[in-house]
């Protein structure tokens, strides 16, 4: 069975197709205009093959970012099926990101999401960003929607649990609504775990 | 059914990068 699974002849569907679009911050341009589509797959080893062929999260300058998305979804608060949504999101500041691996954390997001490891909340899971910022990384998933919160919750603490971090170290749900209308650096969480 | 698999089967699909 293993053997019949690696043939190099058949591909392994994904349940979805999944873009990779990239951020770069260039202030003299607008926000939209920084984000472009790069590739989308749809296979486990087409996966793979965008994955090895891209710079490493780790490895991006400052300001830039990576989003994987459901292939008919934008990475932007606007598209429709993020509009009522919101984001489990982990900060790694300089403290506390001290001796993150952001490069092996945001492989496990992307597996996860990939491979559908939400269960039935998989369907919900709109996409997932890592920002890479000097100040310190964040690494968010995008739900679709916010006020199912028994499906927001077991989505956030499978999150937790495949990143493999430790319970005091707390991530944070905020609906996109609060994120737009916000004050100061951060949005009003809903729930942390 | 879903399409669902874990980290270790997707992993395996890795190519060897050393």
């Amino acid at each position: 069975v293993e053997k019949l699974e690696l043939d190099p002849l058949i591909k392994h569907p994904l349940q979805n197709r999944w873009c990779l679009w990239f951020f770069k911050n260039d202030k003299s341009k607008d926000w939209a205009d920084n984000l472009r589509q790069i590739t989308s797959f749809d296979t486990v080893e087409d996966f793979w093959a965008v994955y090895n062929h891209i710079q490493s999260a780790g490895k991006l300058a400052s300001g830039c970012d990576y989003n994987l998305f459901k292939d008919d979804i934008k990475p932007m608060w606007e598209d429709e099926r993020n509009k009522t949504g919101g984001r489990w999101l982990a900060s790694f500041d300089k403290r506390g990101g001290k001796g993150i691996d952001v490069d092996k954390l945001w492989l496990e997001t992307v597996l996860c999401l990939i491979g559908e490891g939400f269960d039935e909340e998989s369907d919900v899971v709109n996409g997932c960003v890592v920002n890479v910022r000097g100040k310190g990384n964040k690494l968010s998933v995008w739900i679709g929607d916010y006020k199912r919160d028994e499906v927001v919750l077991k989505i956030g603490r499978r999150f937790k649990e495949r990143l493999g971090l430790p319970p005091r170290f707390q991530i944070a749900f905020e609906a996109h609504q609060d994120t737009i209308v916000k004050r100061g650096s951060s949005a009003k969480s809903r729930f942390t775990i | 059914g879903k399409k669902q698999y874990d980290r270790t089967f997707l992993l395996q699909f890795q190519p060897d990068c050393t």
